[in-house]
């Protein structure tokens, strides 16, 4: 299993629709300040399920939402969109598929949808089949900017804890 | 449980030090059980010895180093229990260009069989990259494009 | 008190935007009392804009943004209350290339009168400072020298 | 005022005697990782009265004391010290004299001495003269590694009661 394609329309600073095809290996992001690398991060974060706000570096769901720009004629969007495609040859996802899509919708009071192969499902039909795969959204793989340096400064007994999570 | 724990913890141990060493050119990395006849009764200690230095506990080591034992610590976890992917944000804001090479390098070494999606602004880190994707605003909006392999940093 | 408040809160805000426009090549920054009217009892608000972005709430930018927003807002303080010397600790740890040489060529332009020290791994900085000082570890214990000025970052 | 000198022994990594010029305008300091770049600035703020050892990144007092390396056949250290010689033309530090100069040692027992032009004095001595010219320990001046965000995220309530200290 690996990221294939990230659709992002409407999350924060992407008031476009943006697909990115990602391939196994070494993939590299750059781009200038506030271009909105951090952005794609919390889009895939968001996807998995991810219910704090904080963790996406906002302070409540409508911040998720890509506020437009007077000056460049975009409007306010009312909801915001991620769809993350799986390749899925090896069936570590428990779905009999070699592409498998979850995608996961929000508006501006916070109700969020989440589909799956774009049939709707609950949140715990996602969760419960990424978890699985060893995929969740807060999991030890996925390193937020300015926190390089948490694995090592975690307390002894916080590292044990962890390690007993993992096996 | 605790046979099951030892073989892991055994296991991540070797590939620390294994990986520890690489990333540091000859520098040595421990994971130690505070109470190893009885594992779960105490913690885990991190070691580090950067050539030149003495072994010490991870907390007293710089900012740079400690990213360093991170990642180690990271890809020691990754070998043993493979995420099926990897998002880095920036962990390689306080490394030296020395670190940053040794990084680059240890990450497309590892990366057959896993997937890291590594935001950066360093050259090294570009200049390893199986594929580049560069990320800019127009008209107040975000967008990306897919970069040729042998392009400079986009600033 | 009030009025005392009020005539450096308005000369720290005149600072803010001066600073935060040379930092950002024409960005917009602006500090705002929640209460106006009765100052103390609200807080401080800091609201930027970023060349072709809509202006927005400091909290909701970037960290890069942020990092160029925090010292703008330091160097408009230092201007109305001079303190004596500036220890700055890999302040640029997050700025691109472009940010980089603009905090450069801001603290080049107002060191006269003040003293930065700043610790930094970026080439761009260096290249423009007055004076440069390698730090480097031998035989387990830390060493400086002074560098002559046209040299790249000890790496 | 300014710094025109830092002088360090067996503080942290500095195993021997390091001396530093500084002028003013802009100074640069770097090196490679872990060479000893911020031991420098908490070399800094530890003369100047530091108490909270957590803010130079050690546990306790001893931490603070260089613990040696048996492969370069140097010993542990007892005692770390570190003297900072202010330029004081301007006379903004309340002494009647062109150079200041304060120094602090401290033992593994976590015992410090604290001197002012070589003279034995209090803390409180040294904290009094120097606040005078808007000098502390834990001052807005000093940014430490990893907390250049700190003052954007700041509450509002906080950012004002910044302000009203510095006022
Ligand atoms: N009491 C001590 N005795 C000897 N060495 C020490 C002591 N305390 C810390 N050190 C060592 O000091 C070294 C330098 O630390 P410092 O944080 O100053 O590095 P740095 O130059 O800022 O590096 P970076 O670029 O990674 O931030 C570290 O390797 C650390 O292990
Ligand atoms: N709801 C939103 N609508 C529109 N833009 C937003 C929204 N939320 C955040 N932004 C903007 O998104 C931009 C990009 O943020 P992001 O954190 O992804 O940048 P970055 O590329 O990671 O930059 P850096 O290199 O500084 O870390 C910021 O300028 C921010 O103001
Ligand atoms: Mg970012
Ligand atoms: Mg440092």
């Amino acid at each position: 299993v690996y990221i294939k394609k990230i659709m992002i329309k409407n999350f924060k600073s992407f008031g476009n629709l943006v697909k990115l095809n990602f391939e196994p290996g070494f993939n590299i992001v750059t781009g200038p300040n506030g271009s909105g690398k951090s952005n794609i991060i919390d889009a895939v974060q968001f996807v998995l399920g991810e219910l704090h706000t904080r963790r996406m570096r906002v302070s409540d769901h409508s911040g998720l939402i890509y506020d437009g720009n007077e000056e460049g004629g975009s409007q306010k969007a009312s909801v915001a969109q991620v769809t993350l495609t799986f390749e899925n040859t090896d069936r570590n996802l428990a779905i009999d598929k070699n592409l498998v899509s979850i995608s996961r919708k929000v508006d501006r009071q916070g109700n969020s949808q989440y589909y799956l192969n774009g049939k709707r499902v609950s949140r715990r039909a996602i969760l419960d089949m990424l978890e699985m795969a060893g995929i969740s959204p807060g999991g030890y793989n996925i390193v937020l900017q300015g926190t390089a340096t948490r694995l090592s400064d975690l307390t002894p007994q916080e590292r044990m804890k962890a390690f007993e999570d993992l096996i | 449980k605790q046979e099951h724990f030892m073989k892991a913890f055994n296991e991540v141990c070797e590939n620390f030090s294994t990986i520890f060493a690489k990333l540091t050119g000859g520098g040595e990395g421990r994971l130690e059980l505070q109470k190893p006849e009885n594992p779960f009764s105490g913690g885990v200690d991190l070691y580090v010895q950067f050539p030149g230095k003495p072994m010490r506990l991870v907390a007293g080591a710089s900012g740079g180093e400690r990213s360093v034992a991170a990642i180690a610590y990271l890809l020691s976890i990754q070998k043993f229990l493979k995420a099926p992917f990897y998002l880095f944000d920036e962990i390689d804001a306080h490394l030296d260009d020395l670190n940053v090479l040794k990084l680059a390098e240890t990450l497309k070494e590892n990366s057959d069989g896993a997937q890291f999606i590594v935001v950066t602004l360093k050259d090294a880190m570009v200049q390893n990259a199986e594929r580049i994707y560069g990320v800019f605003n127009q008209g107040g909006s975000s967008r990306v494009i897919a970069l040729p392999l042998k392009l400079e940093v986009v600033s």
